[in-house]
């Protein structure tokens, strides 16, 4: 199997940081925030969805997290506004 | 199921709904009636009419959009988000709208429409997401045939906490008496003790011997704790167990008890959790395996072991040529596998790989 490269992980983190942002009201200004403070808020978002789709709880963008990112869905957010 | 916090549905029963535009891939008589058949998956259940009306506001408004189209949920282009709605309230609440950037169908090619539709007017009654996967309120999209639809029991209850169950004439619930020799398509399949039972909707066929005439009987009859329109199933003889499959969720059935730690959940096995739900399941005792069926792919399962042979599943064409690409209820007698495809039955000998006959599907039972 080919190697994960840098660039995958990359991707892969945006993919996720706007599926957060779409089903589960992650809020980014905008402005790049400090890794570990911008790191722990996505980290628990992903928690979160973990959580409602019974997955592993990691908080990390495992390959089941991300399979179920890409998987076709309705759009309304998954926690309460 | 889950409920939008803090909005109990709407206050009145009578609702009405308006096709605002429509989509060029699907003919207007075919949205028509995807959407009208959308409804009637919860007027089926609720005391909940849907009135269509065309030159006026309707409390749904249903239209096909794409990209930013006024509500600051923007559509993302094809794949990812395929629609959302609004929960009960005047104005945009209530209302769905449909990515038009998404290929809609009435088929299975593309996204079904009537799949969504009925899922995203669950959020136009008041129903969040479900976090069961076998519900038709849980997030991700899953084609099932829309013939084989129903409504599952968690969207049932969920439903019917906002609105109370549709007020219906009470009639006796005994299994209407149909001809086995009628062509029949059956939900499952299993042996039991020697005996063969055919699962079909809410009912099932019981072969006690094959020089008897079959009898027919109400699942619930048999087993209360057991669900209806159930997909599939498998004795496991070294246990003494059946194993019976609904959506995400499996029944062992000790005998005529359903254990008491049932239901338990398919992910146990080994499934990953893009499975929603098991077509249909056999264990061949030739080899200790059970076989899964999932749309066109199968898993083999290694009951020692009481796991999956391999994380990912094999064709159904190329694991077992001539049985077609669907399964959807399988058992094995003498040492031979049936595999049931509508109206039909594939008996395959495992050992030659190979089909030796194509019989009816009610073959087993004598008219």
């Amino acid at each position: 199997f080919p190697a994960e490269t840098p660039q995958d992980s990359e991707e892969n983190a945006k993919f996720a940081e706007e599926y957060l942002k779409n089903y589960y009201n992650l809020k980014t200004d905008g402005v790049r925030q400090g890794r570990k403070k911008s790191g722990s808020q996505i980290s628990e978002k992903i928690r979160q969805m973990q959580d409602f789709f019974g997955l592993e709880v990691t908080g990390r963008l495992d390959s089941d997290t991300m399979e179920m990112m890409h998987q076709p869905r309705c759009g309304f957010v998954d926690v309460g506004e | 199921y889950n409920i939008f916090p803090g909005n109990s549905g709407w206050k009145k029963s009578e609702l009405t709904y308006r096709i605002v535009n429509y989509t060029p891939d699907m003919a207007a008589a075919e949205v028509d009636a995807a959407i009208q058949r959308a409804f009637q998956v919860w007027s089926d259940v609720t005391p909940l009419t849907f009135t269509r009306i065309y030159n006026s506001v309707a409390d749904i408004e249903i239209s096909f959009a794409a990209q930013v189209h006024n509500d600051f949920y923007p559509f993302d282009g094809p794949h990812g988000t395929l629609a959302h709605a609004f929960a009960p309230n005047n104005g945009i609440g209530g209302d769905a709208h449909f990515d038009e950037d998404e290929t809609w169908t009435s088929g299975s090619r593309g996204y079904n429409l009537f799949l969504v539709a009925a899922h995203e007017f669950g959020h136009s009654l008041g129903l969040f997401h479900s976090s069961d996967p076998s519900a038709l309120m849980y997030p991700t999209y899953h084609f099932i045939e829309p013939s084989e639809f129903h409504l599952p029991d968690d969207d049932v209850r969920g439903i019917q906490s906002l609105y109370g169950a549709r007020e219906v004439p009470v009639v006796p619930e005994q299994p209407s008496n149909p001809s086995s020799c009628q062509p029949i398509t059956f939900d499952a399949v299993t042996t039991l003790r020697g005996e063969i039972l055919f699962f079909t909707n809410k009912t099932f066929w019981r072969q006690i011997s094959q020089e008897s005439q079959a009898e027919h009987h109400l699942i619930k009859t048999f087993w209360d704790a057991l669900p209806n329109h159930i997909q599939a199933a498998y004795e496991y003889q070294d246990k003494d167990q059946v194993l019976v499959f609904k959506g995400a969720k499996y029944w062992v059935i000790n005998g005529y008890e359903v254990t008491k730690d049932s239901p338990k959940s398919i992910y146990d096995l080994g499934f990953p959790r893009t499975v929603r739900r098991v077509d249909a399941a056999v264990h061949d005792e030739n080899t200790g395996k059970t076989y899964f069926f999932v749309g066109d792919k199968f898993w083999s399962f290694d009951e020692k072991k009481q796991a999956m042979d391999s994380v990912t599943p094999k064709k159904i064409i190329d694991g077992l040529p001539g049985v077609g690409s669907k399964v959807h209820a399988a058992f094995q007698k003498n040492g031979l596998l049936y595999f049931f495809d509508g109206h039909r039955q594939y008996e395959f000998n495992a050992a030659k790989k190979r089909v030796t006959r194509v019989l009816k599907s009610n073959s087993w039972l004598k008219c």
